[in-house]
């Protein structure tokens, strides 16, 4: 339990991997996304919000300690910030020393030597962070391809009761995440929950259900398939982890321009997208937990991912680059009785069925376009919840630990509102 | 109130053209870094050297530029960047 002396909201913080922001409430009008909709339509939705850097382990150390990566100095995977840069403040600990209980579910961190090989435990987390069992099997042989033989592709959808364990991470993490919600509310605890799901990252890993939302037929190629002319070559990503994986090393594509057959460009995005609903699908589980322990009234929700992905646009796939297909991500605020009027008898958060539901074709939250960034995530989540104000960092800022780079958003949202 | 809002990206390679390691270049490897400024109007990336010990970027030392102007071009697919047009871009914006 935490200290108890907290006046503040709840917290849950939903942050995914490598999603970009083709979501219905973003206009996408391929995508089927109803849950993260029905948030949208309860949220203040930034739709020009950047990522500092367009990897897993620098963006993320970024935004959770609300320094840019020439603070950080994390550029790669192999550095710890405390050691390497400067022994910076967290988001959750920053909540975690206001007595809230600080919890991490899957990817929040990036695991490994950039978050001290314990999600950055216990500095930033009351409890010991949680990992699904199954992250284990995520690349291993688990795909059945056409010979019948199991391999490590990079398309995998799976039968769910046939894979090891018979589970699937995100899957674990959404039951993790509410059993911890059931937990904290029985206590009483003012809380700040962080949920981190693996999809859409690499391997399309999904259901295999999650398929029929999209018929390959439907699947068009990205609107410029090709290298730009102008592009200087430091700027294009060769896409080594895409290379890597067994069907697409199968396609024997020249390296670094060969381009991927067009048949397998559409099975990318077709995986891409079923990924998505699925992610969809266990956000819309979480949400409707939250309403139904009767959390949604005082539970702040904030949705981020680490940064986008490139889905062929350029001749360009994964991530790694700075264009804005792989910088832009959705980012969206929840804030009861601010983003929403007062509650009706009507719940908030419903599970949304994406096979039974035309999904929102446009965003009834409240739009804010001006360009922010991910870096803003700390000092807005903390002055959501009503913490002391966080101070600006002074340049250079290796000795502060506790200061931020970014901005608190507030100020957009009530432009956004009106 | 009066500035413009402005999203900062950055990105590291280790070499101007594309090698195995592009994507992914250890801190060691890193050669050049690609600076971003994104505002409602354009995208301007600067890509200049970078010492990966002193963690200092050269902004003398210029591989690369890129502008792209939202309205127009909102895939970011004409790189406008043009030396006699642009020359001083860099300067002036940094």
């Amino acid at each position: 339990p935490g200290t108890g002396d907290v006046n503040g909201m709840n917290v849950l913080l939903i942050i995914v991997d490598d999603l970009r922001t083709s979501l219905g409430c973003y206009g996408d009008n391929i995508i089927k996304s109803p849950n993260i909709d029905q948030l949208a339509s309860k949220s203040v939705v930034f739709t020009n919000a950047y990522a500092q850097q367009a990897v897993c382990a620098p963006s993320r150390v970024s935004f959770l300690t609300g320094r840019r990566p020439d603070t950080t100095r994390l550029f790669d995977f192999n550095s710890y910030w405390r050691e390497h840069a400067g022994n910076y403040s967290t988001l959750p600990q920053y909540f975690k020393e206001h007595g809230y209980v600080t919890m991490s579910v899957g990817k929040v961190f990036h695991p490994g030597i950039s978050s001290n090989r314990s999600d950055d435990y216990p500095y930033s987390w009351s409890v010991r962070p949680y990992h699904p069992s199954s992250e284990k099997y995520e690349n291993e042989k688990t795909c059945k391809g056409k010979d019948g033989q199991l391999h490590a592709n990079l398309v995998c959808p799976v039968d769910v009761s046939e894979v090891p364990e018979g589970t699937l991470p995100d899957i674990q993490s959404t039951e993790e995440a509410i059993r911890l919600l059931k937990t904290v509310n029985q206590q009483n605890s003012s809380f700040f929950l962080a949920v981190g799901y693996h999809k859409p990252h690499i391997p399309f890993r999904f259901p295999k259900e999650f398929l029929k939302l999209y018929p390959i037929e439907n699947i068009s190629l990205a609107p410029d398939p090709d290298i730009p002319k102008n592009l200087p070559s430091v700027a294009y990503n060769p896409w080594t982890d895409i290379r890597k994986r067994q069907d697409v090393q199968a396609l024997n594509i020249s390296f670094p321009y060969g381009p991927v057959p067009l048949h397998f460009q559409r099975l990318i995005r077709q995986s891409y997208y079923a990924s998505v609903s699925y992610l969809d699908s266990q956000v819309g589980q979480l949400l409707s937990a939250v309403e139904n322990l009767g959390l949604a009234d005082d539970t702040v929700i904030a949705f981020a991912s680490d940064h986008g992905w490139s889905l062929g646009e350029h001749g360009e796939w994964a991530k790694y680059s700075n264009f804005d297909v792989a910088t832009r991500v959705p980012l969206m605020f929840y804030v009861p009785g601010m983003t929403t009027t007062k509650r009706t008898q009507q719940s908030i958060f419903t599970y949304l069925d994406p096979f039974n539901i035309e999904p929102m074709r446009k965003p009834p939250g409240k739009i804010e376009e001006e360009p922010v960034e991910l870096v803003s995530l700390y000092s807005t989540i903390a002055e959501l919840a009503q913490l002391p104000f966080l101070p600006d960092c002074p340049v250079p800022s290796f000795h502060v630990e506790l200061c931020t780079e970014g901005r608190s958003l507030l100020p957009y949202f009530d432009t956004a509102r009106k | 109130e009066n500035t413009e809002s402005v999203a900062y990206s950055s990105y590291p390679r280790p070499s101007d053209t594309p090698q195995w390691n592009s994507d992914l270049p250890d801190l060691k490897d890193i050669r050049i870094m690609g600076y971003s400024m994104r505002t409602s109007t354009y995208r301007f990336t600067l890509w200049v050297g970078y010492n990966p010990v002193t963690f200092e970027a050269n902004i003398t030392d210029i591989h690369a530029q890129e502008l792209y102007l939202v309205k127009t071009d909102p895939n970011q697919d004409n790189n406008l960047f043009n030396k006699s047009l642009h020359f001083d871009l860099a300067q002036r914006v940094f």
